[in-house]
């Protein structure tokens, strides 16, 4: 594992916990996106199912059980909690997601890696995964006015994404055989999302002000 | 042929 893979995955975690510490602290999940939640842990489940098949280290399955285990509770905060469900923004996330999880999967029965159950499986959650966070980005656009912690979390979820690019040209040049055409030409979809984003994240910082979307 | 490589990135 390199350094860009390290960090990018280091970055994830942060952005989860970023998460639940808002909703933990502040009891409200106000600004953050149930769609995208919920999109996370399908592209968890459907991407970890060779948690029973393939050992890869100690490391990988630990992160895949934290990833399956805080997606799950973050919508089950969202759905379930008698506070924080009351401060869910509805109203504002009415991004159509189920298309995204049927396109995700038409895209993945057509462009695999191997025709096997798993597989396929493999590639429909890595099509998901590129596309998931849009009913947050919508949700952000829309409501304007973007709190701290959910502009932190969006934040280390792009700079996740940068991180393992950055991994994927490190290991371009440095194995013979690396070719993930797949898992590479979505990441760079995925990350191409979160560029407008961190264009007024950055203009924010550098002004010190209240992150804010043009309407 | 095309070596069988698993999924090791998360």
């Amino acid at each position: 594992m390199n350094i860009f893979r390290f960090a990018g995955d280091m970055t994830h975690l942060i952005s989860i916990v970023v998460l639940l510490l808002k909703i933990y602290a502040t009891k409200s999940c106000s600004g953050i996106s149930l769609k995208t939640q919920e999109l996370y842990v399908i592209v968890f489940l459907a991407r970890y199912l060779d948690l029973f098949t393939d050992f890869i280290s100690v490391y990988n399955t630990v992160m895949k059980l934290v990833f399956i285990g805080s997606s799950l509770a973050i919508v089950w905060c969202m759905r379930m909690h008698r506070a924080v469900k009351r401060t869910y923004d509805k109203e504002l996330d009415t991004f159509r997601h189920y298309f995204l999880v049927l396109g995700s999967f038409v895209l993945a029965l057509l462009l695999h890696e191997k025709f096997t159950f798993q597989e396929i499986f493999w590639a429909f959650s890595i099509y998901l995964e590129a596309v998931a966070i849009l009913p947050q980005l919508v949700m952000l656009q829309r409501s304007g006015n973007v709190d701290n912690l959910t502009g932190q979390y969006v934040f280390f979820l792009g700079a996740y994404r940068a991180f393992y690019i950055l991994n994927w040209i490190y290991r371009f040049f440095t194995e013979p055989h690396f070719s993930r055409w797949i898992a590479c030409l979505s990441g760079l979809v995925q990350t191409a999302f979160y560029a407008d984003f961190f264009y007024y994240y950055f203009i924010s910082w550098k002004n010190n002000a209240k992150l804010q979307l043009p309407a | 042929a095309v070596e069988e490589v698993p999924h090791d990135e998360l």
